[in-house]
């Protein structure tokens, strides 16, 4: 079971996260008495960075229009600058004291707030981008309920021209969604659901333009209503299964274990 | 010990450009 839940996650926290728990059990297992070395420029480099990804974090809290990740990325934020600052503190001491023992806590306390805060803001942030692939799969929704209310040519013709470009914009979205994904069951499910709804579109098209057809022949059309019907279900259920799938991450799974 | 905290510490050095980056090329 993967631990982060997108490869890009995966591909920036893990070398830290490892070398994390690979220094405290070194730290643990050494002997008292090594002196530490000096680390005034690595710690410097380090702060130099983190307030640089303050401040592109501050201004795309200021610039974005979602609420949620207005609301949840400052913490983050601040538990990466809080964590800089125990470096800065503990590269201090050692500077007075090599075998400073406060001084080593500080550092893995240091290391390990740094990686929970950007493992932190990368969660937001992609908590974010998934939000906007689910607003995109809600206006898709949003025609197919309307699908039972055509009852023209002309408007039927709208109604394509609207649900295309959204279902094309979908389409794109959760396919580079499933690339990104870790967890192999929810990636099939992406692609499975995916591939049902573009199955589906073109034949509820024709199924609405056979009940178009038929009403405008005035002929029996309830069977005609119930395979359309039938079908703008069928899409609406797989796309609220993509959205279902979308917010799940590995660690929702290892809570429900 | 010494060659390790200086390795962490550029790792996170690193880490972080690259949160930063990702921040920025999405928010684009």
């Amino acid at each position: 079971m993967p631990v982060f839940h997108t490869k890009t996650i995966e591909s920036i926290l893990e070398p830290v996260a490892q070398q994390v728990s690979r220094l405290v059990i070194l730290h643990e297992e050494a002997e008292d008495g090594n002196a530490m070395p000096n680390l005034e420029r690595p710690v410097l480099a380090v702060s130099n960075a983190v307030a640089n990804l303050v401040k592109v974090g501050r201004e795309t809290i200021n610039n974005s229009d979602d609420q949620i990740l207005r609301q949840e990325m400052p913490a983050s934020l601040q538990r990466v600058e809080k964590a800089s600052k125990l470096l800065e503190e503990a590269s201090a001491m050692l500077n007075a004291d090599p075998y400073s023992q406060p001084a080593r806590k500080k550092l893995i306390e240091g290391a390990r707030g740094i990686l929970q805060g950007t493992s932190n803001l990368l969660l937001c942030f992609d908590e974010s981008e998934v939000r906007k692939i689910i607003k995109e799969c809600k206006k898709v929704l949003d025609y197919l309920a309307v699908a039972e209310v055509i009852e023209t040519m002309e408007d039927l013709v709208q109604f394509v021209k609207d649900l295309s470009p959204c279902l094309t914009k979908v389409s794109r979205d959760v396919d580079a969604r499933e690339k990104e994904l870790t967890h192999m069951v929810h990636r099939e499910i992406l692609v499975r659901c995916l591939d049902s709804v573009k199955t589906l579109a073109p034949i509820l098209i024709c199924g609405m333009k056979i009940y178009v057809q038929l009403l405008a022949q005035g002929k029996k059309v309830d069977e005609a209503g119930e395979n359309r019907n039938y079908l703008a279900a069928r899409m609406t259920d797989e796309i609220n299964e993509i959205i279902r799938v979308l917010q799940l991450t590995t660690y929702d799974e290892d809570e429900w274990d | 010990l010494r060659v390790g905290w200086e390795q962490l510490l550029t790792s996170i050095h690193r880490n972080i450009n690259e949160v930063e980056n990702q921040i920025l090329t999405r928010d684009s």
